[in-house]
């Protein structure tokens, strides 16, 4: 999950790079295509207090995950009127930490959410029809989890 | 040829999948 996300994330122009894992464990790279899905919500004032100048700190790191999964929860509740399934929620420590695959898959996963859901979604399913036949297999299986696990 | 038969079909599944994404309503639940 978390390998074809990344490509997917790589399709948003985004000053930050989307490499790789290790890219995206600073939250700054997500914020940044959560902001491109939907300016009008993940405007630039929530944009602006995550911080880029991460390094290696870890504490910075999670606070900037904890702010961007908070946002992504807020654009559920309000704008989506659904609230996240528990087991669909990443465990952010062990991604600002460990750097862990499976729960940062688990976070792009809630992002690809929010894509396939706004107001600029055709532009976004369109360009995820354009990847890899594999890859959309796998984002296809990711939407679909998250539409069997809605809670209105 | 089966694999090409399988290639259609997959790539079917996933054009029906992606177009009734986007004829659902913007902002609903699935």
């Amino acid at each position: 999950l978390c390998d074809s996300l990344i490509l997917w994330l790589q399709t948003f122009n985004t000053a930050q790079s989307c490499k790789d894992v290790q890219d995206l464990t600073n939250g700054v790279a997500m914020a940044q295509v959560l902001h491109e899905i939907d300016a009008a919500w993940f405007d630039k004032p929530w944009l602006n207090r995550i911080k880029e100048d991460v390094g290696d700190n870890w504490r910075i790191k999670a606070s900037n995950l904890k702010k961007v999964l908070q946002g992504i929860m807020d654009y559920y509740h309000e704008f989506l009127g659904q609230q996240i399934s528990e087991d669909l929620l990443p465990d952010l420590s062990r991604i600002s930490e460990h750097s862990d695959p499976v729960e940062l898959g688990r976070l792009l996963q809630l992002i690809l959410g929010c894509a396939v859901n706004c107001e600029k979604k055709q532009e976004h399913i369109q360009v995820i029809m354009t990847l890899e036949e594999s890859v959309q297999h796998v984002v296809m299986a990711a939407i679909q989890e998250l539409m069997s696990k809605e809670i209105v | 040829d089966p694999s090409m038969k399988a290639g259609a079909t997959s790539e079917g599944v996933l054009a029906n999948f992606f177009n009734s994404l986007l004829s659902k309503k913007t902002g609903s639940p699935g």
